[in-house]
This record gives structure tokens, sequence and C-alpha cells, in this order.
């Protein structure tokens, strides 16, 4: 019997102080402890990590916060376009869906591809169909959007059409 | 992106990952993150990873697979496999990169070569740990 553990990543960049305020800041690692917990909570009761993974990475698509479900960055036609996977070490089951528009949480998706197809990754309007079809919430595109998003975007096609988007930050790429 | 690793009472691992890609980005692109082995990956008695970062890198590199690689068949620790990718490999193509990690024992690793990572774990100590810049 091992002791369980888990960690979370919510991504990498430049954490600019002037792209969030301090209470957003304080928020972000509130939707990071909630994110553990989810997964803590599974672990300590005996439950597998899968189960731990997939309940830390809802949490974490839910909040605004992450580039992810609800708060991912827009495409270049002011779309979301969503890819998630998982995978079982103790079988090397995998399961993946990308560029998908409408399932609420991805990673659901995901899993449903590694428990319930013959297929490793699903991608576009099939892995949503494919999601729906097996019962998980779908959403209106506009769901995923945050502000920031939008002025992300806005800002990147301002640099465009200026001819200076090779001198775009980190920060206004991936945020 | 958002990822999580974790291994169980079985001794089981686990990881996931799920990401809106970056922004402006084309329409149709697929990053690492749904690439089993580039941005996620995981085998017992080894460990798990979720990465992120410029996706096509991690794909070139099969970055997720690459630190599992290292210490299998490397005999490299955790710890080595991931900082030898994180600081060497991703810094070399001076491409911002980060992940976490978890290894057959429980040891956490989270390396980042950026500013700040978002990042939190619970280590076989249970003692939860949040953070968001280096320090």
């Amino acid at each position: 019997m091992s002791l369980p553990a888990i960690a979370i990543h919510g991504g990498c960049g430049t954490l600019a102080a002037n792209l969030q305020s301090e209470a957003d800041w304080a928020q972000t690692r509130a939707h990071l402890e909630a994110a553990l917990r989810a997964g803590w909570k599974i672990l300590t009761a005996g439950g597998s990590a899968l189960d731990a993974v997939e309940a830390a990475v809802v949490v974490l698509e839910d909040s605004p916060h992450f580039n992810a479900g609800h708060g991912a960055a827009l495409t270049e036609q002011s779309v979301h376009e969503l890819d998630a996977s998982i995978m079982d070490g103790a079988t090397l089951a995998a399961g993946g869906v990308c560029t998908v528009r409408a399932i609420r949480n991805p990673i659901r998706a995901a899993r449903a591809v590694m428990d319930q197809s013959d297929c490793v990754l699903l991608s576009g309007d099939a892995a949503d169909a494919f999601a729906r079809s097996k019962g998980l919430p779908t959403v209106a595109n506009g769901y995923f959007t945050t502000e920031r998003r939008v002025q992300a975007l806005a800002s990147l096609k301002a640099r465009a059409a200026r001819g200076t988007i090779g001198l775009a930050s980190e920060a206004e790429r991936h945020g | 992106t958002v990822g999580a690793v974790a291994l169980d009472r079985q001794g089981d691992l686990a990881a996931a990952t799920s990401t809106g890609g970056f922004n402006n980005k084309p329409a149709g692109r697929v990053g690492d993150t749904p690439i089993v082995g580039a941005g996620t990956y995981a085998r017992n008695g080894v460990c798990a990873v979720s990465c992120t970062g410029q996706g096509e890198v991690f794909m070139r590199r099969v970055a997720a697979y690459d630190v599992a690689a290292r210490m299998s068949y490397g005999g490299q620790t955790l710890r080595q496999a991931t900082d030898t990718l994180v600081f060497d490999v991703m810094s070399g193509h001076k491409i911002g990169a980060g992940l976490i990690a978890i290894d057959a024992f429980g040891q956490v690793c989270a390396p980042f070569n950026t500013l700040g990572m978002a990042r939190g774990w619970i280590g076989t100590d249970g003692v939860l740990n949040v953070a968001t810049h280096k320090d």
C-alpha cells in the first residue's frame, strides 16, 4: 500500500503583476487549493489516482483563472477549441479529445473516450457528439469566454494590424 | 493549460491535462495536451507527467514520455529527469516550459523556466502547498 500524493498546475507564464489584481491572485490560489482538495478527498477515501486527477482538473476547468474550460484562450476566429487527455498508469489506457467546442468539461470527455470507446483520441465535432452521446453536459461556445481573453485577443490582433506581432510578449500570447 | 498527476493507495499513477491552447491560435491547431506521451503520460512504477508550455516543442520532444524514458532507461531520478527536460532541453530552445510530475514513491517535482507557474501539491506527508511565483 502506498501513501497517496497529488500535484496540479494551472499553466506557466510571465505572471505580470498588471494582468491580475491581488484579489484575482487570491482567487487563483483558492481555486488551486480547491482542485487539490477535490483530488485529495478521493485519494484519502481509497479512490483511484485516475478519478483524483479527473476531479482536480474539472475544478480548474471551471475556474475563470486558467486557460482551460471556462477561461480558455480564443482562436484567431474568436472561438474556443479545447484539448484534453487522461492516462492510467496501471494499464497504459488513455483517452483524449481535441478541438472540441461544446463539451463543458473536456477532461470528462477524454475519460469517456478512454473508458467507453475503442479510440485513444477523438477530434472536433465528432468528439463533441461522442461526449454528448455519453450524457456529458454541453454548453454554448460562449460559456468558455471571459473578458480577459477577449481583451487579449483584441490586443494581439491590433499588434498584427500594426505589424508588430513579433514584439508580442509571452503574457500577450499565452496569458 | 491545467493538469494533475496523482499516486493512489494501490500504487497506481495517473495524469490528466486540459487546455484552451494559446491566444489567437490558428483554427484547428492541436497542441501537445491531448497527445499521449507529449503533454501527458503515466506509467506505474515510473512516473506520471502533465506539461504546460509551447505545445509544438513538447510534441517534437515527446516531452512527457521523455521524462519517463530518462527514468526507466537512463536510471535518472524524477528530479534529474524533469530538471533536464525543463532547464536543459526546453531552455536550450528558449521555450517557456513547465510540468508537474510524480514518481512511484509519491515524490513530486514541479519545475518551470518561466517567471511563474500556478501549481500546488499534497505530498505523502499530507501537507497542502500552493504557489504561483518562483518563490
